[in-house]
């Protein structure tokens, strides 16, 4: 089993698009994958057709009032589980503030329980997180294995990139982290067209050439509707470009897993 | 002086870019606009030409160390006035959640200022947030006069404008503001060829047609080029349909002030 972050803390990157629809192609090709939404905004709920909070939240594993395992529900989708968010998680960085342990609340949660997410076969946890530098992100790093950083083809999301890598480093040292720490960048909203989309692509290239994936996720107008529908890609286009291109990712991830 | 907050929880919206160039139109037509930047990020700061803290911030304000007026720094373009953001802004929920007036430090440092900044003549005063629902935010609404809510036209942006509309309202009462709460809300990253584009602003048209602003803002390759020039879009693409879209919106800003 592995657990990996969708971190970024510029806001509007595809952390969440990619969250939802990267799960979607791992369970489609058969690993159980939980996403866990961390977001007070609770999107990736809603991307899976769960409206905020219905039947369970990570807010109350985070308050240790239920149990991980009490709290996944299935989707639609074989394969694909889920831990909705709802809208207390806003409050969760004042309210844990003077608490000693804020930082390592969800791996604490987590640990515990991984004998039963072993009995579910769960593969893959997702992690979508918030775009912030708060307890929540935090918590999401140090609960993690690796980091997936989506960022979006656009000069504010490049400028930002060492901003997350250095905290991504900055956390593992501070909660003692033993496993490595980015998974890898993965670009997103990609336009072949525009200067923008290529100029961003060489800069990470040239300065992260062995995180970058090979696969790039195309800006496409199937992807920004199918939340609208409650439906990951894989359902609401199965055969589009959005869809192959989350496909790819999820092989390229699942290939990098089996070289040790 | 109006003080007005660009602010929505969801990320990526085009908050940033709504208040350094509606702040770049209002000081091209002759009203003295000071920019504060309250996101961690410093997008706004670098989008005017000014890279991270250089000369001020408004961390040192909200910490008591300097006043308002010694942190206004001047950029390339007359009129247009900024106070910068610096990494360590991150840190600020955390660090004064035990402080008891923790909602309230901005208008705290604002209203003594209040002297200061008519005699530099200031007309507008724009306060750029971060993504988030925490304390940053709020000390944002709780020192504006109104609100400006920039509206992507995408499904989870429009999710979540009842949440923003919400805490508006919430914020206000809990701090005791007079004044009134929702200036409006700017459609941005509009495409005209696209069903999500239309679907956004019917729905919008329908539930807030008082509040929303006739201006809207397109999606044009220029608005996404210009931070990396560190130029708002008046200086970047003068002539051009993003600089057009920034002017008739602070044209039609000014025009409901002195419509009492
Ligand atoms: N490849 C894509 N093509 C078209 N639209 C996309 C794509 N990826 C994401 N979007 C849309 O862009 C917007 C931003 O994406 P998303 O919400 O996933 O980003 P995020 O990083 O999770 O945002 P936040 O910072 O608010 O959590 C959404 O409206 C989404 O539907
Ligand atoms: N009208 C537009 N046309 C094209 N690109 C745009 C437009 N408005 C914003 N952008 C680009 O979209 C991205 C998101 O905009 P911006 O950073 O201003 O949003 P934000 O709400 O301030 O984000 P955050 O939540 O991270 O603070 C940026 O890269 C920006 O350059
Ligand atoms: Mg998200
Ligand atoms: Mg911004």
């Amino acid at each position: 089993m592995k657990t990996i972050a969708l971190a970024n803390q510029k806001g509007g990157v595809g952390k969440t698009t990619t969250a939802v629809n990267l799960a979607a192609a791992l369970a489609e090709s058969g690993h159980v994958t939980l996403v866990i939404d961390l977001d007070p905004q609770s999107n990736a709920s809603s991307a899976l057709g769960v409206p905020g909070a219905q039947g369970g939240s990570i807010y109350r594993v985070l308050s240790g009032e239920r149990t991980l395992r009490e709290q996944i529900i299935e989707t639609a989708w074989p394969n694909l589980l889920l831990i909705p968010s709802e809208p207390d998680l806003a409050a969760f960085d004042t309210e844990v503030a003077a608490y000693e342990q804020r930082n390592t609340l969800l791996r604490a949660a987590l640990e515990p329980q991984l004998p039963e997410l072993q009995a579910l076969n769960v593969a893959y946890i997702l992690l979508d997180c918030p775009p912030s530098l708060g307890t929540l992100m935090i918590n999401a790093l140090a609960a993690a294995d690796s980091v997936i950083i989506p960022l979006q083809c656009e000069y504010f999301a490049l400028e930002g990139l060492t901003r997350i890598t250095n905290v991504i480093q900055d956390i593992r040292t501070e909660t003692s982290h033993p496993a490595q720490g980015i998974e890898g960048i993965v670009l997103t909203m990609f336009d072949n067209r525009l200067n923008l989309s290529q100029q961003v692509h060489a800069e990470v290239k040239k300065h992260f050439p062995d995180k970058l994936f090979d696969s790039i996720i195309p800006r496409t107008i199937r992807l920004g509707e199918a939340p609208s529908h409650g439906k990951p890609i894989t359902a609401y286009d199965p055969a589009g470009v959005g869809s192959q291109s989350y496909r790819r990712l999820a092989n390229e991830l699942v290939a990098r897993q089996s070289v040790v």
